[in-house]
């Protein structure tokens, strides 16, 4: 059995062009992240992720 | 073997012209046959044309059409099983009780081979579980899966093993191993429907299966289904209407809501999302980001989690969210092995699965439970009138495809039942963050 979980979530906001200056190009900062790996097993509450 | 080789005598003769366009010949016949049979083809076309009622099955009633998968020899091996026969023999063969004192032994055994921490059993004494099914189906201890600390976690839905997980753009899903598939056929490519009707949220809500049928969702016909401007919800106090949840907000919308009251910064970063809105919204599916018109610019992610035949098969809910409505598609019961997800492009749009679409703070937010051959039962708590793996539904879906055919419409292939709650802001059955909403038992 699967369980699939599609959903919506920030996706950060861009950077300012000082901190692209200082070598965030392109990284969006704040939004989503991860915090698991694939093939890693996970327990019922653990984090998948943080906003 | 040198003798052989050294000693005999070979004589060349030319090969008949014939003989050669007939090898030719069947080969390329060998060849088409090959190159059909591994495409998807309807079984019931091939019945129909098999069986007399013509290439369109005139005179038969319509049936639900279902793809036939492509794959290794494998599947296509699994395909020719009947898949969902068994899965409820299986299940009525795991309800036979157990004696009384081989229960403790049976289930230890089945512990040690499948790695199930007894320690974690909400029922100590085995003998308490009277079938490998009621076990199959245990609950844990209560403090055993502590929920994370932080507030803005998405939280593991089950135990199991993530399988794959990303970013969805363009409608896609990849899957493992690169294959991917289409965001519509595992949700449906309908928007939900949505009733202002309430019942109370302490009970548990009663859906009235209302089958329908795909339409295009660029078609005219959205608005018999979606009122505009009607309130959605609330949360955090952005106001959620269903044409912005679910097809994206009203041109003026976008000009007043953010942009004004926003800094240089984030009004360019509106100004990117305004860009990609204004070239997406001709072809933008009702699933995709709806906060365009909010200061957050959102994203879809999906994350697929796998359950082992060993592991705690009840899922919670990830977050605190609204479960709006639900779509049952009863499709097949393949394994959902990583084996076979690897080598079944498309496995999940093809099982039997329970698709619940709702909202939460950010938006849209579905969950999935998708069955298998072992588990094909999917259980769904505050759903009673829900059933799966079961032949009555089965007929229902027949009956449902036919009505679909005598109206002249495509059937879209799910039963689609929609939540309704006390809270007509919420306008759904609320779930808060770790409660328990269901599980998968055997068969």
């Amino acid at each position: 059995s699967t369980i699939v979980l599609v959903f919506e979530a920030p996706k950060g906001t861009r950077p300012s062009f000082d901190e692209g200056y200082r070598g965030m190009k392109g990284e969006r900062k704040g939004g989503w992240r991860w915090n698991i790996q694939r093939g890693q097993k996970v327990k019922v509450g653990e984090a998948l992720g943080y906003v | 073997l040198r003798t052989a080789l050294a000693d005999t005598k070979m004589e060349w003769y030319p090969i008949p012209i014939a003989v050669g366009i007939g090898f030719l010949g069947f080969l390329q016949f060998y060849r088409i046959q090959r190159s059909q049979s591994s495409q998807p083809r309807l079984p019931d076309e091939r019945e129909d044309r098999d069986s007399g009622y013509g290439s369109g099955g005139e005179g038969r009633p319509p049936r639900r059409k279902r793809t036939r998968p492509s794959g290794p020899w494998s599947v296509q091996i699994m395909s020719t099983l009947p898949l969902k026969a068994l899965s409820r023999l299986w299940g009525r063969f795991n309800e036979i009780p157990l004696p009384y004192y081989l229960r403790p032994i049976g289930f230890r055994l089945y512990a040690w081979v499948f790695g199930v921490n007894l320690s974690e059993v909400g029922e100590p004494d085995l003998h308490a579980y009277p079938n490998l099914a009621s076990f199959f189906y245990r609950s844990l201890k209560p403090g055993c899966r502590p929920l994370d600390s932080n507030p803005n976690a998405v939280l593991s839905p089950a135990d199991g093993k993530i399988i794959q997980f990303g970013t969805i753009e363009h409608g896609e899903v990849e899957q493992v191993k690169g294959v991917t598939y289409s965001l519509d056929a595992l949700l449906g490519a309908q928007r939900p429907s949505h009733s202002g009707a309430s019942t109370p949220l302490t009970q548990p809500a009663s859906p009235a299966l209302t089958p329908q049928t795909s339409r295009d969702w660029t078609s005219d016909d959205d608005a018999e289904v979606v009122r505009d401007d009607e309130e959605f919800a609330k949360v955090n106090g952005i106001s959620y209407t269903l044409p912005n949840l679910f097809s994206g907000p009203k041109e003026e919308d976008v000009h007043h809501s953010a942009v004004d009251q926003s800094t240089p910064a984030e009004a360019s970063a509106e100004a990117e999302v305004r860009a990609d809105l204004a070239l997406g919204e001709s072809n933008r599916p009702w699933w995709a980001p709806s906060s365009y018109a909010t200061k957050t610019p959102t994203a879809l992610y999906y994350c697929v989690v796998y359950l082992a035949p060993g592991d705690y098969h009840r899922f919670h809910s990830p977050v605190s969210w609204v479960a709006t409505s639900r779509r049952h598609f009863a499709g097949e019961l393949f394994s959902v092995a990583p084996y076979l997800q690897r080598k079944l492009p498309g496995l999940f749009t093809l099982n039997e699965r329970v698709v619940l679409l709702g909202h939460w703070r950010w938006g849209f937010f579905s969950y999935t439970p998708v069955g298998a051959t072992n588990v094909g039962s999917i259980r769904i708590n505050f759903d009673r009138e829900l059933r799966t793996n079961s032949l009555t539904t089965d007929t229902e879906a027949d009956r449902a495809a036919a009505e679909a055919a005598a109206r002249g419409e495509p059937y879209s292939g799910f039963a689609e039942a929609t939540y309704e709650a006390a809270s007509k802001v919420l306008g759904g059955h609320a779930l808060t963050r770790g409660e328990e909403m269901g599980g998968f038992q055997l068969g």
